[in-house]
């Protein structure tokens, strides 16, 4: 019979918990051989940055969702972990096949890779849990009727201290990489690619701006506009 | 299932992205 939207949530909150908590939340094997193969083996910052973020996120998550909700944050956490996991081997896979390369240690070292690459799963989890939200009302997730709306997208980016733009450039890879996405989770995550271009990429101290300057240092041919207020 | 417009070219991948290739 047709899914009703309740149904349908349930059903996709449903795959990811299996999907996710088959793959669990340690590297697989897979994934810990690229870890060995590179320069400088990135383990145990990867392990260290997730115990911090974990930290993080669960307390800003009770705080966001009310005290009661902890717990969610802590589960949430772990699922988005499982999944953080399961698109980096899927992206490495990808790489290795495009570069020929399978020392990837420069990028494994890169800590802003690895915390978009977590925020874009924690926004994939939470999407899935209907907790972050556009439906609800706007880009400020509106006075929606679940506790949960208060960690609407750009809330992940505060948490992380991360700056949109390098959220930004992470969607894309992330939906190429885990094809299971459902239709619904793409274009949340669509949506969310709009708001940072419309709006938040443009905000004081983004690295926009940066790359901006360096294309037109660069020479770049056209006369880059200046940034609008 | 979904109609995300990729963007991306051949040569643009997550680690040209992150400044690492």
């Amino acid at each position: 019979p047709p899914q009703t939207p309740i149904r349908a949530a349930m059903t996709s909150i449903q795959m990811l918990r299996v999907d996710l908590t088959s793959s669990g939340d340690q590297p697989s094997t897979n994934l810990a051989t690229y870890f060995k193969h590179c320069t400088v083996d990135p383990t145990q910052d990867v392990l260290k940055r997730l115990e911090m973020l974990g930290q993080v996120f669960s307390q800003r998550f009770g705080q966001a969702a009310g005290p009661h909700c902890v717990v969610n944050g802590r589960q949430r956490f772990t699922l988005g972990v499982g999944l953080y996991y399961k698109v980096m081997e899927a992206m490495l896979k990808s790489e290795e096949k495009r570069l020929s390369v399978q020392n990837f240690s420069k990028l494994l070292n890169h800590s802003t890779f690895h915390t978009s690459l977590l925020a874009c799963a924690l926004e994939v989890v939470m999407a899935t849990y209907g907790e972050s939200s556009f439906k609800n009302g706007g880009f400020n997730g509106g006075g929606g009727d679940t506790a949960e709306t208060g960690v609407c997208f750009p809330w992940i980016l505060d948490v992380f201290n991360l700056a949109a733009f390098d959220f930004y450039k992470l969607i894309e890879s992330f939906i190429k990489a885990e094809p299971t996405l459902s239709k619904d989770i793409v274009k949340h995550l669509e949506t969310c690619e709009n708001l940072i271009m419309e709006r938040i990429a443009w905000r004081t101290g983004s690295p926009l701006f940066d790359l901006l300057k360096q294309e037109h240092e660069g020479g770049a041919a056209e006369q880059v506009e200046t940034p609008a207020s | 299932s979904h109609d995300y417009h990729f963007g991306l070219e051949e040569h643009e991948g997550i680690s040209e992205l992150f400044d690492c290739d």
